[in-house]
């Protein structure tokens, strides 16, 4: 069950839906199971949604593990989750924010991928779609959202890690995101966590312009990697997508921002190379706990600013 | 299942755009099999890539002719591959 679960290991796709029932029935109504669609290979996409109550409240969005093979972001999400858990009514941060934000985390973005990693191809990265005048599968989710579509940094070859898909949208996985995400209207911050490689980023990654908000988002990410250093001394650099790794088309953090969600971020959680997408597990929990930090520095100042 | 008995990650260091370019152009090399864990950028920022057991010496001897700066950092994945299965068996017996 979710209090004797070990968060120190990776664990299965399998395990992680079996967490999630026994997190939510042992969360006291805190937490609830939304399945807001189905992947290519039919398997449910579930979000855990942190609510105490109130109607169409302001929300928080995070996903975790959009890549398939980034290992630690599910993981981190875990223990996010069983840290909300157990913070709420004893944290005052943890707790001003539940009381007055709903919070919505996806814990394994892209399942079927996840799964691949698991039984085929560790280092797969994609999702697990067929398209039509190509026998290579998948397409690479954070490519293929409405935010310059096809445009540089993404590849129009199917067999390439980021090709873009045939369309916006194409993807289930996505596809759920953004008509969730639509649908609620209400969504003040949305982050997605990813590995490796020590990052936290803002919009733009597909244009050179800099968001309308840049300074406070630059104010904010510092804020929040000064935090995160605190915890472990893990380093992280800070800035748009664009400047501080490379053009990237069609990424989810941007289509928020244009969305008009404002604090839009992305997380590029550790190491910076020695392992890569093989972190080892005895760093899972190390990981979280940064994490955790930094996330809450932004999630803080999105309670304290509302828009 | 897919193994990866010998393949290596390389950490790549670019110093001009013409560097760049060259290991950019590895993309597009298909027969090469090279996956970019960290996509080129821009020089100065580091380039990972996955490069499979039958074209590490025939990478490397590219990047050395070309005066491209690399290093090693696994030098066999399915080594640490198994070391996480490992991991993970030994987590799903140990008594909670």
């Amino acid at each position: 069950n979710s209090q004797t679960f070990n968060y120190a290991s990776y664990h299965t796709l399998d395990e992680i839906y079996t967490w999630m029932d026994s997190f939510v029935a042992s969360s006291s109504g805190l937490v609830s199971k939304l399945q807001i669609g189905t992947t290519f290979e039919n398997r449910p996409i579930y979000v855990l949604r942190f609510s105490t109550g109130g109607v169409n409240r302001p929300a928080i969005w995070i996903n975790f593990g959009i890549h398939a093979r980034e290992w630690i972001s599910p993981a981190t999400s875990l223990w996010f989750a069983n840290k909300l858990v157990s913070e709420y009514g004893k944290d005052s941060s943890v707790s001003s924010l539940l009381n007055t934000m709903d919070l919505y985390l996806e814990i394994v973005t892209n399942p079927d991928g996840y799964s691949f990693t698991h039984t085929n191809n560790r280092m797969w990265r994609k999702t697990r779609s067929n398209h039509a005048g190509t026998s290579c599968k998948g397409v690479d989710p954070n490519r293929n959202f409405d935010a310059n579509f096809g445009g540089p940094g993404a590849s129009g070859n199917a067999c390439s890690s980021t090709y873009y898909g045939p369309y916006v949208n194409s993807e289930k996985e996505v596809k759920a995101i953004v008509d969730f995400v639509t649908n609620h209207g209400n969504f003040k911050s949305f982050i997605d966590v990813h590995s490796y490689s020590q990052l936290l980023m803002f919009p733009y990654g597909y244009t050179s312009t800099k968001p309308k908000d840049y300074n406070e988002l630059m104010e904010l990410s510092k804020k929040s990697i000064t935090a995160l250093a605190s915890v472990h001394g893990t380093k992280y650099r800070y800035g748009p997508i664009l400047t501080t790794i490379y053009q990237s088309s069609g990424s989810s953090i941007d289509w928020a921002y244009d969305q008009g969600i404002k604090y839009a971020f992305c997380f590029e959680l550790r190491d910076t190379g020695r392992y890569g997408f093989i972190l080892p597990a005895n760093q899972i929990i190390a990981t979280a706990e940064e994490t955790y930090v930094g996330l809450m520095e932004i999630l803080d100042h999105v309670r304290l600013n509302p828009y | 299942q897919k193994t990866f008995i010998g393949d290596q990650v390389l950490r790549i260091t670019v110093n001009n755009e013409e560097q760049l370019a060259l290991v950019s152009s590895l993309q597009e090399q298909e027969h090469l099999n090279i996956d970019f864990w960290l996509e080129p950028s821009k020089p100065l920022l580091p380039i990972d890539i996955q490069v499979p057991r039958e074209h590490v010496q025939s990478v490397k001897a590219l990047l050395e002719f070309n005066g491209v700066s690399y290093s090693t950092l696994i030098e066999d994945l399915q080594a640490l591959m198994d070391e996480e299965e490992k991991e993970m068996v030994l987590s799903h017996h140990k008594e909670r």
